[in-house]
């Protein structure tokens, strides 16, 4: 629930309430990965390192939710819809214009619930790698998970041998939003 | 005026994973 306030009030005000609604969403990807089978025997250092380079795109799978990229609008959990244009004000015109493209070619997957969230352990687990000590041991559960996603993909669609590599190929784009967009400014009110 | 702590969205995303681990340490 993103408690952004209407347009009556100004951008540097949307912002701020803009702003506190990602601490919430980081915590839950948190709490998330812990639940992920295998991620909390990993050591701390990598399970840290991990997050820190996975959350953003699991963030960003986790908003596809609300992005409509028919009527190119966002729905925020409180109910409250936001237009891109009005949305630009706040200076991410370039990520939103990445992420309507982004959940419009996920959504038309049309994935069940714990397919997006085993691919959204997936995504965690493939994050970049660089600070992880025990590689070997990331390596292995990401194998682990995708092999699960696999098999419950293919199970459920044996005839559609394409969602399956389709679905993985979105782990580049979400590589590229991160290096893209993960050092957006958010600004916090110091009072 | 008010004053604004201005970070990106990688070190807020960090400083609140940090605290997370801290805090369940």
């Amino acid at each position: 629930a993103c408690p952004v306030a209407p347009a009556s009030r100004s951008s540097q005000e949307v912002w701020d309430s803009f702003s506190q609604c990602f601490t919430p969403a980081v915590r839950e990807v948190v709490e998330f990965a812990k639940s992920i089978p295998g991620f909390q025997s990993l050591s701390q250092h990598d399970q840290v390192m991990l997050l820190k380079s996975g959350t953003f795109q699991v963030l960003m799978v986790r908003f596809c939710s609300l992005f409509d990229a028919k009527e190119r609008a966002v729905t925020f959990l409180n109910g409250q819809t936001y237009s891109l244009a009005s949305l630009r004000a706040l200076g991410m015109g370039s990520l939103l214009d990445a992420m309507f493209d982004f959940s419009e070619k996920l959504g038309s997957m049309g994935l069940e619930p714990d397919e997006m969230a085993l691919f959204m352990a997936v995504v965690l687990v493939s994050a970049d790698r660089s600070g992880i000590v025990d590689v070997g041991a990331v390596e292995q559960l990401q194998e682990n998970l995708i092999k699960a996603l696999r098999s419950l993909i293919t199970s459920r669609r044996p005839d559609d041998s394409t969602l399956f590599p389709k679905l993985l190929l979105r782990l580049p784009d979400l590589r590229t939003l991160n290096n893209h967009h993960s050092d957006k400014l958010l600004a916090f009110r110091i009072d | 005026p008010k004053t604004h702590r201005v970070m990106t969205l990688a070190d807020h995303i960090s400083h609140i994973i940090t605290q997370d681990f801290a805090r369940n340490q």
